[in-house]
């Protein structure tokens, strides 16, 4: 069985796309088989992962959730990507609709659990990571009820991503009295620019804070890098867009911190 | 009847709120008198704006849109900001449960216009600017049902919010088929670093790009700035925090050419 991970924060352009297509990448090139599930309808994991885009008019998210109820899972919906390691499951801007159509049904927070059922195709992977959009509704709840762990990307500088925090919290906390094995796996600091001071004196703020909660920030901080804006726009992955860059060095670096929480429990 | 803008983006962390924030503390510093309605249920233009943050138990866009239909409207829940000339319509975290609860009825998309209608207290301000959520649900829908204008901030450096403005597009289209008088006024280039010349080359195509299109692009583009985050966390505008940042200067550029166009229809 998986370690299924979600990233999720509520608030906007926090990194999580970042997070979960570099991350992906960096666990793949360590050995292990990642599926990537798409559950944001604005689809910008797909946009990096999935190499023929054409794909996706049969293979996605939506279609899976859109299936009769006896027929759908997840791991038919699997396509490649450009590492042989890593799958992709894309989605599509129909997924907003399924999600006011499921929003009064037990699929507005039991959908993926349902697909993921019987899935057997699902025990190929070591490790699933969930992108989610910048909202708390059916795609996080659907994503963190499937979870083993959250994981909550925070930039150094963001005061709202800050401030938001508390709520993701207690949506974790709620949905951890149906799916009991959902842990906080951490706060991962992004965006990190060391150039300006208030930046520094925040990180080190934000740390003390979180320690002083009790909550794990992880050791990796990602740095501000335009090398991750660069891969973007071509449509690639940081390593494979030059491994050597910091954007690259951060991810390797959480993909070894996370395998290793993984494998000591 | 004021001049109503909506400032959305539905990627998120583009510069929605920061701009809205900044924006409407310049108008008013120029004299002019603003309402900012926050239709973010995230309610972070409210952290920045309502300086007394127990007042949205009484006064916020939520209780407007949950009190019984005749009683509804909009300029009974301003609330004073630190600048005179800037009120502000608070919101809460409700906000998203009456979203789902409106979904399937009219005031999904004519719930503000329903309070509008009769609000002569809407009158005595010049602009109203309409703070949105990273999505394109019935905040959105409900802002550019009673906008005459919507601006679309891009960060110069974000590749999936430049792949996301074609949708935005189309939203705006279905709207102007019931609202005729919403155009957009322009795109808003955002958190520009001209330290790397990869983002200065971004910028120069994107604005090509757009003039190709015939979509206007502000003259005035935002620069990163520090600053800008350090008022944020100090809950004050960049006015506030320190009129003589280029995050002061850019918002009141903005401001000025906003007033132009407005004031040239
Ligand atoms: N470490 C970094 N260095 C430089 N740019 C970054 C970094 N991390 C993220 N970005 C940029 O910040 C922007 C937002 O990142 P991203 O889209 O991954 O956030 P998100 O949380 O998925 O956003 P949304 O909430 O809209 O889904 C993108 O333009 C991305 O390239
Ligand atoms: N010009 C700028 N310089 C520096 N930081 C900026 C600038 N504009 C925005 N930011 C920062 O970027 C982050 C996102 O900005 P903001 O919250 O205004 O975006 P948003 O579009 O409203 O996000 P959401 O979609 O989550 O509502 C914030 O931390 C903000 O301080
Ligand atoms: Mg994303
Ligand atoms: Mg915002």
């Amino acid at each position: 069985m998986p370690g299924i991970i979600t990233i999720g924060n509520q608030k906007g352009g926090v990194g999580k796309t970042t997070t979960v297509v570099n991350l992906a990448d960096a666990l793949g090139r360590d050995g292990y088989r990642v599926l990537v599930i798409d559950a944001d309808p604005q689809a910008n994991c797909t946009s990096i992962l999935l190499k023929e885009i054409g794909l996706r008019e049969q293979f996605s998210l939506v279609k899976a959730l859109e299936a009769p109820i006896e027929d759908g899972n997840l791991s038919s919906m699997a396509c490649t990507t450009s590492n042989d390691n890593v799958d992709v499951i894309p989605n599509t801007i129909r997924c907003m609709l399924w999600e006011r159509t499921a929003a009064n049904t037990p699929d507005s927070i039991l959908g993926f659990l349902r697909l993921a059922k019987h899935d057997t195709g699902l025990n190929k992977y070591d490790f699933v990571l969930i992108d989610t959009p910048p909202n708390i509704g059916a795609m996080v709840n659907n994503a963190l009820m499937l979870s083993d762990y959250a994981i909550v990307p925070i930039p150094t500088s963001d005061q709202f991503a800050l401030d938001g925090l508390a709520t993701f919290l207690r949506i974790l906390q709620n949905i951890r009295s149906q799916n009991g094995k959902l842990r906080l796996m951490g706060v991962l600091l992004t965006k990190y620019d060391s150039r300006a001071s208030v930046y520094v004196k925040n990180r080190e703020r934000i740390i003390s804070f979180f320690s002083s909660k009790g909550i794990y920030v992880f050791k990796t901080t990602i740095r501000h890098n335009v090398d991750i804006d660069r891969a973007h726009m071509k449509r690639k992955t940081i390593f494979e867009f030059d491994p050597a860059k910091y954007g690259a060095k951060d991810h390797a670096a959480l993909a070894k911190e996370i395998a290793q929480i993984v494998e000591k429990e």
